[in-house]
């Protein structure tokens, strides 16, 4: 089962690297450009599709979403490459009234991967398996990470249906739901 | 089988972005640093241990290695988070005559989330499994690669049997062999 090991991976490669870092990361930016000082966004949102389909710039889903900077650069010696780079994209989303939010977020990145290997017919699964797979990798993710003690509090997994991707606004709305809960 | 997943993974989401770029990095690194400019150099070595046993820093592994710098950041846009950097590490290798070779070499990276995941009781398999876990991987990508016209020529599979492992000169002699194979 693919998903299970991605979400392992997802785990124990990245996001037991980079939460307990994250606060300090976000106290650099707070300080140097005066936004997401606020305690609502502390955490890591993950945004996990079920249909996989991923953009690479979170503008190009919404116009309500707008890039607005990079945390600072985390340098970790990994596997033989000395300095490997891990950083997070920070994002400003309007809401009804037009106020802007900025937060931490990104797709969970091995969905790229359960994509891609659904086109490609010898990584043995196809488009009927890959939203069982987003489910299965959701859910094994979700339980790996209520289980750890250095991820505790750090984040947010955001499950988006699909249903509703007609709606133009329907990425901002669910970053804004989910960061509502938050404050 | 987690080591499909992973290997696919490793394809998909690294190797395919950063092996048709490795050409110019290396021809940069060449003209700033006078280094990597034979042709033997021109290839990723990537090792894969079958034991899993990964370090950070390859120096650490034997005296005949060095770290000698890094190629230039690749920066490329993925799943949300904006010029995620992508980059190799170039290390110095001393012969039996004292001569030093340099190489683009690392390790599978993938084999760390194996490890961590033989240890982590509630990931499902164990360290018996493991091994030939990395065996599977190293064939899967061994063929996945061999299909992939992007990759083709751009790559070393070193697969490191640690039997051998008492020998403090075990990495740089295996990676001189597969070196001198190229010249
Ligand atoms: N958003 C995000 N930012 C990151 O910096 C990052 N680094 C890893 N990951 C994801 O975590 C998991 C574990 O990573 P690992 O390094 O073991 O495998 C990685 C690793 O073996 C290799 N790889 C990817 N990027 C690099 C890199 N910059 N340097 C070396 N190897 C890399 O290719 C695999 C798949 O990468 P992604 O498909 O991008 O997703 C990974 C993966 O799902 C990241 N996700």
């Amino acid at each position: 089962n693919v998903a299970h090991g991605l979400a392992w991976s997802f785990y124990l490669g990245y996001l037991r690297l980079v939460l307990p870092r994250l606060e300090d990361s976000i106290k650099a930016f707070c300080e140097t450009r005066k936004a997401l000082c606020g305690r609502g966004s502390r955490k890591l949102l993950i945004l996990v599709p079920l249909n996989a389909n991923i953009s690479h710039k979170l503008e190009e889903e919404d116009n309500n979403i707008r890039f607005y900077g990079n945390l600072p650069n985390n340098e970790i010696d990994r596997a033989g490459v000395q300095g490997r780079v891990y950083k997070h994209s920070v994002y400003s989303v309007l809401d009804e009234h037009g106020e802007a939010h900025q937060c931490v977020v990104e797709y969970a990145t091995p969905l790229l991967t359960l994509h891609s290997m659904s086109q490609e017919s010898s990584a043995g699964f196809g488009e009927p398996e890959r939203r069982q797979q987003v489910l299965l990798f959701y859910r094994t993710l979700q339980e790996i990470l209520e289980h750890s003690l250095e991820c505790r509090n750090r984040y947010k997994l955001i499950l988006l249906n699909d249903e509703d991707e007609d709606d133009p606004r329907f990425l901002s709305k669910a970053i804004l739901r989910h960061l509502q809960q938050q404050e």
